[in-house]
């Protein structure tokens, strides 16, 4: 099984 | 005031066709050099970044930069009227609460106004850095299609695999397993056709199939598609529309415990 990375994790909110 | 004349609907309609199913709603932020749209999924995993340049459209322009709030199922149904050669004209007043819309045939013989209604759409906006991706593939967007489809019937994730030799597309399920792969063109004739594998460090990750699935069918927007990974940032996929712009997919991996 694999976990889903939220997309927030990669890209800081502006 | 706010004012973008596209020659003809049918592009706005496959645009709208290819995120509208991913994104509710969002902010198409127009500016003088065009009109762009950062939109998140509800489950916050992927991410359409959106881009339509002002010289892509036969008349445009924008006294002042707006924000206007959209829901893309709303504007998708309006535009979707459209004849596929009308010319669509988009405006909106500087503090106005629609969005307007006018199709006009080719012939000049039939005009049709809508107005939508603008909402507050309470987007996040993430800071996307240019990343230098360890892989780039380019392939027929049908091809691409094909094959998320294919796997979608097996296995909830699907791993990219890419090496030098060539791209591997597989999956794992209850029932049982798929692979895919597809080598790097040797010669061919139709450049649109052609798979090309770029290779800086050969690289594996995991992504949720459904989404692949979804972006995948805005081929109409282009033939070629192209697939871009590296290690440690989320899967980039672009569709590019000739002179108007982009849509570009932002889809985060899975990861194994």
């Amino acid at each position: 099984p694999a976990n889903q990375i939220a997309l927030i994790t990669f890209y800081q909110g502006q | 005031m706010f004012e973008a004349r596209v020659a003809q609907a049918e592009i706005l309609k496959k645009i709208l066709d290819s995120v509208r199913e991913l994104v509710e709603q969002g902010n198409l932020d127009c500016s003088g050099t065009g009109i762009s749209l950062q939109a998140m999924d509800s489950s916050h995993v992927s991410l359409v970044a959106l881009l339509l340049k002002s010289e892509g459209f036969e008349r445009y322009r924008c006294d002042r930069s707006i924000n206007l709030g959209i829901n893309m199922q709303s504007l998708g149904k309006i535009v979707k009227t459209a004849g596929n050669h009308d010319a669509i004209t988009l405006s909106s007043e500087d503090k106005g609460d629609v969005l307007g819309l006018m199709f006009e045939s080719t012939e000049q013989d039939k005009v049709s106004n809508y107005e939508i209604k603008l909402m507050d759409v309470d987007a996040e906006q993430l800071a996307i850095p240019v990343a230098e991706y360890s892989v780039c593939v380019r392939m027929p967007s049908a091809e691409f299609a094909r094959i998320t489809r294919d796997l979608s019937t097996i296995g909830d994730s699907v791993l990219i695999s890419c090496t030098k030799d060539g791209v591997q597309f597989s999956t794992t399920g209850d029932t049982g397993s798929g692979s895919i792969v597809l080598r790097q063109s040797s010669s061919v004739d139709d450049e649109k056709k052609a798979v090309v594998i770029e290779v800086q460090e050969p690289i594996s990750l995991s992504f949720a199939t459904k989404f692949l699935v979804q972006f995948s069918k805005s081929a109409a927007l282009n033939e070629s598609v192209t697939l871009n990974l590296g290690d440690g940032v989320p899967l980039m996929v672009e569709y590019p529309m000739k002179e108007m712009g982009y849509v570009r997919f932002y889809l985060a991996p899975k990861l194994s415990n």
